[in-house]
């Protein structure tokens, strides 16, 4: 049954990275009840942030936020700061999607704090750009410009042109 | 407003072009 798990997910990644999301999330749901029953909290830490990523290509940003949000808690329960940082940015994107800029700076700020606790100068970079944008659209320009400037400064030290 | 709403894509937009080929491998 352990094994029937971890071929659930494989199957859920394949259908996902093949485009084929409803068919992936009903995979990846299966592979959270087995996760669940073997109180296996690393994966199902993997399969609430692949049912994350999935429902977000289905337009349903509401449901993504919501599996995220488990993802973070249950990133926060296993201290992996890593992936607390990757389920911060996810939040702060999916409610820059349902245009609750208020809420994506709240996660992209706390995206921010952990890149730069973990000294990621790209994750930093990419904070201060969803930063700028989203201050941009709540029409407070000198919020955007701090950060279009912390961005422009890493983006020039880590070589980025773009 | 619609130019606001183009700018507050771009960085969306990147990090779902990434999320396309991002899947927590078992």
């Amino acid at each position: 049954r352990a094994a029937a798990g971890r071929a659930l997910g494989n199957l859920g990644n394949s259908h996902y990275l093949l485009g084929h999301f409803t068919q992936a999330i009903l995979f990846h749901k299966q592979r959270l009840a087995i996760a669940k029953e073997f109180g296996d909290t690393a994966a199902q830490r993997r399969a609430y942030s692949n049912l994350g990523n999935a429902h977000i290509f289905l337009g349903r940003f509401d449901l993504s936020a919501e599996f995220y949000k488990k993802t973070l808690q249950l990133s926060r329960q296993l201290k992996d700061p890593l992936v607390e940082a990757q389920s911060c940015y996810s939040l702060g994107n999916t409610y820059s999607l349902l245009q609750e800029y208020e809420k994506a700076i709240e996660y992209h700020l706390k995206h921010l704090t952990i890149a730069q606790e973990l000294g990621d100068r790209v994750g930093e970079g990419r904070a201060c750009w969803s930063l700028e944008n989203a201050y941009i659209s709540l029409g407070n320009h000198e919020r955007a410009l701090h950060f279009a400037e912390k961005h422009l400064e890493i983006s020039q030290e880590i070589g980025d042109p773009n | 407003v619609q130019r606001m709403h183009l700018i507050q894509m771009d960085s969306v937009q990147r990090w779902m072009e990434d999320l396309k080929f991002m899947t927590d491998c078992e």
